[in-house]
């Protein structure tokens, strides 16, 4: 309950009417979202139970870490009704084609890969809100300092989605892990983002906000 | 973890 309380509000896109179409416009505007994004994905992680009780040098590990495939896990779940399409906001559905022409066919088709797992398991937002929390509390940093109190925080979440499956999904007792085991390819698209994304600040040519900058660069 | 500016206010701010 608290964690579907603490879902952020939706984000619009606000494609700048002033540009032109182009590779560079649709990129820029995928950045300014994630950034804005971000904002509200950091708000959310303080409401996440026991997150807040963490030392400030984990949180910042934590999500310095895991903060791609927290926003990548946010489009998957928003893209389920969606065909062969991404929803990265209301505003702003991405196609195949669309995705090819600002580069990022391969990224798409990846997104679309978790979209499908997802679909096929018919994710629910219970799940969604709880899985997001696990990414980002396993999030595997090497610059953890009380591992104790992140694992307690694994432990709890674990125990929430357990929790959950048991009462909602008590004709599939593999649920939970088959929930968990959808979190490597959520890394491994997540990685793929961030690398397209730091050689798209290499290039130099798409203005990026600073908090983008910030944990891209936490990346590298 | 100096360079991280924005994420570390932001973690500090209430809400």
């Amino acid at each position: 309950t608290l964690l579907l309380g603490a879902e952020p509000e939706k984000v619009c896109a606000m494609p700048d009417p002033a540009l032109p179409d182009s590779d560079i416009k649709a990129l820029t505007t995928l950045c300014d979202l994630a950034d804005r994004e971000l904002v509200l994905n950091i708000s959310w992680a303080k409401h996440i139970p026991g997150f807040s009780s963490l030392s400030l040098s984990d949180q910042m590990s934590l999500l310095q870490s895991a903060w791609m495939e927290i926003l990548v896990l946010r489009v998957a779940f928003r893209s389920l009704p969606c065909d062969d399409r991404l929803l990265f906001a209301d505003d702003y559905i991405m196609d195949a084609e669309q995705a090819k022409c600002a580069g990022l066919l391969e990224l798409h088709t990846a997104i679309l890969q978790l979209v499908r797992r997802y679909r096929c398991m018919s994710l629910e937002r219970e799940e969604f809100v709880t899985l997001k929390a696990i990414a980002l509390a396993n999030s595997d940093s090497m610059h953890i300092e009380d591992v104790e109190a992140v694992q307690g925080l694994q432990d709890a979440l674990h125990e929430a989605l357990l929790d959950y499956e048991c009462v909602h999904h008590s004709e599939d007792p593999r649920r939970a892990g088959k929930l968990i085991m959808t979190l490597p390819l959520l890394r491994q698209t997540s990685a793929k983002a961030v690398r397209h994304f730091c050689s798209i600040k290499q290039d130099g040519r798409v203005p990026m906000h600073k908090l983008f900058l910030e944990l891209l660069e936490a990346n590298i | 973890k100096e360079k991280h500016k924005i994420l570390h206010r932001l973690l500090q701010n209430s809400s």
